[in-house]
């Protein structure tokens, strides 16, 4: 998955990709002890398409959603389905339009298009459903995750999304050195990260974003590295004695 | 070959005889439309009598009937029927007659007609119905009871449906009294009994998606073989279609829409039920035993977030646990049991206190502490008779259930045996949104009553509503719900005031448990009509396929008979639901003026769509036979002379059937039905597309 963090105080945007594996699930959003919000995302994948210079892509088939106040809850959203576990289950067909309230969480599915789940009125996430009709072989049905209404999370929130949602960053100009060009770093949790600029498409499509762009599955850009975010299960809260 | 014993009977007969008895159904969206052809043959050169008789399902409503005798056709008339003359029976404040007959256990139509000698009579008898979802199935019934052998019998039935068909099953043929009145309770399907033989080879099933094709025809041995009285019994079919947790399935044709609601994957809600069971004498033996069996298995159902209590009543009313209903646990279930194993009938049956009892129960009990504002109430009242003790008067009991009720639970009542008040039974449930079961005395109430449980015992949806787009439709049937079961299905339907919008704004609201749920689509109109004019094609076609293997005469009648109608059967539906919700709501009326408005609309729609029910007589010319057993010939038709017309055939009791849903208390203080308000719905863009912050993990 493309992963697009924006910074709005900094007025900037960073991106940077993921290459994991397929079955791999992601840590995207950890606040498990403030808020009791995590987001995990398992992935699948599928073949390049042709003239690709990568052998195969990775999407995200399952984003699942853990919440904790005021009742522990477990939200798993597929292409297909949204299936919500709280006292009891309730399945959901993403081809339909409905939505769910439970007082402070709430569901609400817009037929084969989104899926928006919204915690305490301060927190909501919506999940794109990328559905194909006719899908060609290196197409899969996908979602996409955007992070809505951030402010009920904690400064104390991580993951691979959840980490920048309260940090500042600044771009600076490395000097050129011999032969090589001046470049630029981004300047982010005291650390330098080389960038460079491309731009994005969100929204399934529907918006250009440009961004900095962090190379190498965003080393030096997250804490740690990409097997640190590796989640064991699909409700996986991070939480292990 | 046909066995000796066979030839005997057929020697014997003296009486016209059935050359053939053709039934063809076909089932589209879960309207049924039936075409029976039947045709006698007098060998004899004197005339005779030939009787028709066909049963039919109680819920269902004839729509056609037709004789022709001796080459000439009498086409039956739909008349309103007169209003009822009061008799004088000298007490004020008695019933009027007929208010307390039993419900009748089916219709059955029976037409004698005079059949010239050596000639041929054919009876074409047309029938309509919207078969209702229980316990998780649709179940179609055709009675096959001839009453003697028959040449060439059939039965084909043809399943078309928008969505594809599931769980399909032929049951082997049923027979014993009354199974095809539509307040009859469902026995839920037996584990471990055997079923009764079948003939492989009469039975074929063809299966597709969305189209099943049934077909039955026993020779003449196969019928000996299964009885040689002609009674085969019933033959039922049961089906379900594929359903989500969506809005349903929504259809649209020729400025009608129908809607199927029967959302699945829901969680249970829970319950709190006062079992109010009458243990007056009459109760003793089989009745008591059985209710006792059933108690037993519906307190293994109740689910640990349940609620409930027990009252008995006969002349005394005993309430099991005072002034509570307790949750389900196994050592008040064990408890609970006791109690059950300790009831004996005695006395009187006190009806209205034991309900003025449960009511005040189940209302103290919500008003406290310990009761959930997410769970459904209910009160299932049984009893087996009249009330003899305390207040009788039906009116009286209705008033006093109704301010004890005070729209706060609904009430469900089941009816054992013939001796029961259906009338104040049935009144009882709608005037509190409930429904009423009737269990015949020969059945096995205990089967019949863990039926009507598993009917109403997992409650998923309450507080339904459904609105479609303001000023876009009217005369919309019942559109708002107390509680929708595990099982059954909500069906509204309605007339589009403007055919060429291009879509239908549809939402559901409703509450499970601690959650509110809303439901919306928007319906493309074109392409809908276009879909269903698919279906009703697909059936139309399927038809034809059946009835061309009948020969000539039935094709010709069948295929016109049941062709006609199934084009225009979302109409049909509006048609039928609309009479028998106008039905319900006469019988609620408190006012005559209120029961006078609701008679005349349900007459008039009976009119229309030509049905026989409950306010409508069915009228036919009956052929004349002269002494030498020929036709008389045709009379000249002068402006203004009366026609001999033989009785009108109308079907016995004054009642409402069953409805497919439970009714809802009136939200309104007006009635529901016909009405041209529907509730406004705000109109939200179904692609609404949310931007905000751009942090994000997307596709590449």
């Amino acid at each position: 998955p493309h992963f697009v963090v924006e910074f709005p105080l900094s007025k900037l945007t960073v991106c940077f990709n993921i290459n994991g594996e397929p079955g791999h699930i992601l840590g995207l959003v950890s606040d498990h002890k403030y808020s009791g919000v995590t987001v995990n995302g398992k992935l699948i994948g599928a073949p390049a398409p042709p003239g690709s210079h990568k052998q195969q892509r990775t999407y995200f088939s399952t984003i699942t959603i853990v919440v904790d106040k005021p009742q522990r809850a477990y939200i798993e959203v597929t292409p297909k389905k949204v299936i919500l576990d709280g006292r009891d289950r309730i399945v959901l067909p993403c081809h339909s339009t409905v939505s769910v309230d439970c007082g402070a969480l709430s569901v609400a599915i817009v037929g084969n298009s989104n899926v928006t789940v919204t915690v305490g009125g301060n927190i909501s996430f919506v999940i794109l459903l990328h559905q194909y009709k006719n899908p060609a072989p290196y197409q899969r049905d996908h979602l996409g995750f955007y992070i809505g209404n951030n402010k009920g999370l904690s400064h104390n929130c991580h993951g691979l999304l959840g980490q920048f949602l309260y940090e500042e960053v600044g771009l600076a100009e490395l000097p050129a050195q011999g032969d090589t060009k001046p470049s630029l770093v981004l300047k982010v949790k005291n650390r330098s990260v080389p960038v460079v600029q491309k731009s994005r498409r969100i929204y399934s499509g529907t918006q250009s974003v440009d961004c900095w762009f962090a190379r190498n599955n965003a080393a030096k850009l997250i804490d740690g590295e990409y097997k640190d975010y590796l989640m064991s299960h699909m409700f996986d809260t991070g939480d292990w004695p | 070959r046909v066995p000796r014993q066979v030839k005997t009977i057929i020697t014997k007969e003296t009486k016209p005889h059935i050359q053939e008895l053709s039934i063809k159904t076909t089932i589209i969206s879960r309207y049924a439309f039936t075409a029976v052809y039947c045709s006698l043959l007098n060998r004899y050169p004197a005339a005779s009598e030939g009787v028709f008789q066909f049963q039919i399902p109680a819920n269902a409503y004839i729509s056609n009937f037709t004789m022709i005798i001796g080459g000439r056709v009498y086409q039956s008339e739909v008349k309103p029927k007169e209003k009822r003359v009061k008799q004088e029976r000298g007490k004020s404040g008695t019933k009027e007659p007929g208010d307390a007959s039993p419900e009748p256990e089916v219709e059955v139509f029976r037409m004698a007609a005079k059949i010239p000698g050596r000639n041929r009579a054919v009876f074409l008898l047309t029938y309509e119905e919207l078969l209702q979802r229980r316990l998780g199935r649709y179940e179609h019934v055709t009675s096959l009871r001839p009453m003697q052998l028959v040449s060439r019998l059939s039965l084909d039935v043809t399943i078309v449906d928008h969505s594809p068909i599931t769980d399909l099953e032929v049951l082997p043929l049923r027979n014993g009294k009354s199974n095809a009145a539509a307040n009859t309770a469902t026995a839920p399907k037996p584990p471990n009994i055997p079923a009764k033989p079948e003939l492989p080879i009469t039975t074929v099933i063809k299966n597709e998606k969305n189209v099943c094709k049934i077909t039955f025809s026993p020779n003449i041995i196969q019928q000996a073989k299964i009885t040689t009285s002609g009674i085969l019994g019933d033959f039922v079919i049961r089906y379900d279609v594929q359903r989500d947790m969506g809005i349903g399935d929504i259809q649209v044709l020729n400025g009608h829409f129908v809607h199927y609601f029967a959302p699945k994957d829901l969680p249970a809600v829970p319950k709190n039920v006062v079992f109010v069971i009458d243990t007056s004498a009459s109760m003793l033996g089989t009745k008591i035993r059985q209710t006792k069996d059933a108690l037993f298995t519906i307190l293994r159902d109740l689910r640990p977030g349940d609620n409930f209590n027990f009252i008995s009543f006969s002349n005394k009313i005993k309430v099991w646990q005072p002034n509570r209903l307790v949750p389900v646990t196994p050592l008040n279930i064990r408890d609970a049991k006791k109690f059950i194993y300790m009831l004996a009938p005695t006395g009187g049956t006190n009806i209205d206190g034991a309900i003025r009892t449960g009511s005040s129960l189940l209302r103290d009990y919500l008003l406290g502490p310990d009761s959930s504002p997410n769970s459904v109430s209910l009160i299932i009242f049984l009893t087996d008779g009249r009330p003899t003790v305390g207040e009788i008067q039906s009116v009286a009991i209705l008033g006093n259930t109704r301010s004890a009720v005070q729209e706060k639970f609904c009430i469900f009542t089941i009816g054992i045996g013939n001796d029961v008040d259906y009338r104040l039974l049935e009144r009882m449930a709608l005037e509190n949104c409930g429904m009423m079961r009737r269990i015949n005395e020969e059945a096995d109430a205990s089967a019949m009553l863990k039926g009507f449980y598993n009917e109403i015992g997992t409650p998923l949806l309450s507080d339904i509503r459904i609105n479609y787009t303001e000023n876009s439709v009217q005369y919309v049937t019942q559109n708002l719900f107390t509680n929708y079961f595990n099982g059954s299905e909500i069906v509204v339907a309605g007339k589009l005031t403007n055919e060429s919008a291009e879509s239908l704004h549809v939402q559901v609201t409703a509450s499970n448990n601690d959650k509110s749920i809303i439901l919306e689509t928007d319906v493309p109109l074109r392409n809908r009509q276009i879909d269903t004019e698919k279906h009703v094609k697909l059936a139309t076609s399927a038809m034809a396929t059946g009835v061309r293997a009948l020969g000539t005469d039935a094709t010709q009648k069948l295929g016109v008979a049941l062709g006609s109608v199934a084009e225009d059967f979302v109409e049909r539906v509006w048609g039928f639901l609309s009479i028998k919700e106008g039905l319900r709501s006469r019988l609620r009326s408190q006012t005559s003026k209120d029961r006078e408005g609701h008679t005349q609309q349900a007459t008039n729609l009976s009119m229309t769509y030509h049905f026989l029910t409950p306010l409508t007589n069915i009228a036919v010319e009956k052929p004349e036979v002269l002494t030498d057993g020929t036709m008389a010939p045709a009379p000249t038709i002068t402006p203004g002379a009366g026609e001999a017309t033989s009785p009108a055939n109308d079907l016995p009791g004054d009642t409402d059937d069953r409805e497919p849903q439970t009714p809802d208390r009136d939200l309104n203080s007006q009635a529901l039905s016909q009405s041209n308000t529907i509730g406004k719905v705000v109109r939200r863009p179904t692609k609404k597309f949310i931007t905000f912050s751009k942090t994000s993990a997307d596709g590449d």
